[in-house]
């Protein structure tokens, strides 16, 4: 009944959540649980009268009061030829900062990368991921075998399971210079194995990495106008 | 002066009431993931200046009901949060960034004048 006889200022409230306009997501996205705890821990503390800090999130321990998880929006790369025996996955990560808009006050950037369960049990023991800054991109697309210039960041001998990556310096630079942003480069070299490919008949390993990976950055930001010093607010 | 004290009944003095704030009732479901809506709440009521004393009130509305009940036309006293906390929101935008957002002052928990 209100809503048919009062056009509610939509972009007041869209306005007041930083957002330009309604989001229409085709369905919702998993939550992670490390927000259905902060979410949670604020409900019992606002259930009990507590008043806790709202600009430090206790359960990371870094100061914030926006917690954003980012999904990778990057692609595979299906080089022709493989540039070198060993490589068993490309993908260009791409995590789009454009929405943060507390300039400078990125205070955590955590690249979780789930390459699911057991995936590379039986891929052999000569495992590597490799994870690179891309700095000058020769002109993506699904031809384009590698990217222009990379960064080394990080190697993981042996990856397995979910692998975190801290990305604060990475995407507090992406923040301040979006240009920057060209996205990481991931890369899983695999030693060749006669023995454990020929025991892996039944489907590629390189294949079924490729489906269970998942990609997504946790991003802590401080808004300045909201986490003012106590003695500033009084 | 003396100060005729007005006849209000316990009802239409200054106290919270509760609103609950739906999402679902304005669509913001479909991108609001938690919570599905909140207690609001809001303040109404009278701060007869008999009773200011009593109402969780300031000094200041003491002295503006003072003034009220000897010269009509300086407005009554009103009837405001005192205690407001904040609740958490979860949800998505249109990069489907999953968000949680703090938002001070969105609930109210006392009324005062």
């Amino acid at each position: 009944t209100l809503g048919q006889t009062f056009q509610f200022p939509r972009y007041v409230f869209l306005q007041f959540l930083g957002l330009d306009k309604v989001p229409s997501p085709q369905k919702l996205q998993p939550v992670p649980s490390i927000l259905k705890k902060v979410l949670q821990d604020r409900e019992v503390a606002a259930a009990t009268g507590a008043s806790p800090d709202l600009c430090y999130v206790r359960e990371l321990g870094v100061r914030g009061n926006v917690l954003r998880l980012l999904p990778d929006q990057g692609f595979f790369l299906y080089p022709k030829k493989r540039p070198h025996a060993s490589s068993c996955l490309q993908k260009v990560l791409y995590f789009n900062l454009s929405a943060i808009k507390e300039q400078g006050q990125v205070t955590m950037a955590r690249l979780s990368l789930d390459l699911g369960p057991s995936s590379y049990s039986h891929l052999g023991p000569e495992l590597e991921l490799a994870l690179s800054l891309v700095q000058e991109p020769r002109g993506w697309g699904r031809s384009t075998p590698r990217p222009g210039k990379v960064l080394a960041l990080q190697s993981v001998p042996w990856p397995q399971g979910v692998l975190n990556f801290n990305l604060l310096e990475v995407a507090a630079d992406w923040t301040r210079n979006p240009q920057k942003n060209s996205g990481l480069f991931l890369e899983i070299l695999v030693k060749e194995d006669r023995d454990s490919r020929e025991s892996s008949q039944l489907e590629d390993p390189c294949a079924r990495l490729r489906r269970s990976l998942h990609a997504s950055l946790l991003l802590v930001t401080l808004d300045p106008e909201q986490c003012r010093p106590s003695w500033k607010r009084r | 002066a003396a100060v005729p004290a007005p006849q209000a009944s316990c009802k239409h003095l200054c106290h919270r009431h509760q609103l609950f704030i739906n999402f679902r009732d304005r669509g913001w479901h479909k991108w609001i993931i938690d919570p599905k809506g909140f207690m609001a709440n809001y303040c109404h009521g009278d701060c007869p200046f008999s009773l200011t004393t009593s109402l969780n009130s300031s000094n200041y509305a003491f002295l503006q009901a003072l003034m009220h009940a000897a010269d009509p036309d300086v407005p009554q006293a009103v009837c405001i949060p005192t205690r407001l906390s904040p609740i958490s929101m979860l949800y998505q935008d249109n990069d489907d960034n999953v968000i949680l957002r703090h938002y001070e002052d969105m609930v109210v928990d006392e009324c005062g004048c």
